[in-house]
């Protein structure tokens, strides 16, 4: 089992902040 | 006209800051900032026209849903807000994206992913935080992980970075931690960032106007 804590918690989407630069 | 728009409304704008201070300061060029400048006004009268992001304009911006709360979205308006006053100025907003540029200093990048992750803001990442930052990220996914997973999880990926087995993973730790392991922020780099000018492409006729009549 290699998975590491931070990795898991990075799939989250409030670290995808691409969503600021899309046009509404 | 291209002056007469950048002296008189944006001066007007509260938190407004000279862009040739803000590109001397971050990894964007003067045009590059007026660009965010561009985007910094959409999303700041999305909801309340004040020219300032308010907290549920940037849930809107990355959910397309004003009330959706996330742990980790919180946690970066917060740090974006650097003065703490609930809303998000125009330069707190560039220098903070500064560091999410491709160019920008990698120590700048594990420092704010640091502070990040140190929700209770005490120096340091405690093995509670990761397991509550865990559980808020399963929470939001289909993933599901027995309670003994999680445990085997963070135990080990706590055993791996708290080198000096103290219970909390501090600063240098972490940097070592994320030498070892860079892709723990591949989130801290927005290559959209690099390609600003052209995600704008109207302010770039503006700006190239201001400045030949400077």
């Amino acid at each position: 089992n290699n998975l590491n804590a931070f990795d898991i918690i990075s799939f989250s989407s409030g670290f995808d902040l691409s969503g600021l630069f899309e046009d509404k | 006209m291209g002056c007469y728009f950048s002296t008189s409304k944006k001066s007007k704008i509260p938190g407004y800051e000279d862009p040739t201070v803000l590109a001397s300061e971050t990894p964007f060029t003067v045009s590059e900032v007026e660009a965010l400048y561009e985007l910094y006004m959409k999303l700041s009268n999305s909801i309340i026209e004040d020219g300032l992001i308010h907290k549920e304009e940037f849930q809107l911006a990355l959910f397309r849903n004003r009330n959706k709360r996330n742990l980790f979205a919180d946690r970066i308006f917060d740090l974006f807000d650097v003065k703490r006053n609930g809303v998000i100025e125009f330069g707190e907003f560039v220098r903070s994206l500064g560091v999410f540029h491709p160019n920008a200093p990698l120590e700048d990048k594990i420092a704010f992913a640091f502070r990040l992750y140190d929700l209770r803001q005490t120096g340091y990442i405690e093995r509670e935080e990761l397991k509550e930052m865990v559980l808020a990220l399963l929470n939001e996914s289909d993933l599901v992980l027995s309670d003994d997973m999680i445990e085997s999880i963070v135990d080990k990926t706590f055993k791996d970075a708290d080198t000096k087995d103290d219970g909390k993973i501090d600063q240098d730790e972490w940097k070592a931690f994320v030498t070892q392991h860079p892709s723990l922020i591949k989130n801290m780099t927005l290559p959209y960032l690099k390609d600003i000018s052209m995600a704008f492409p109207s302010f770039i006729a503006r700006t190239e106007v201001e400045e030949q009549e400077l």
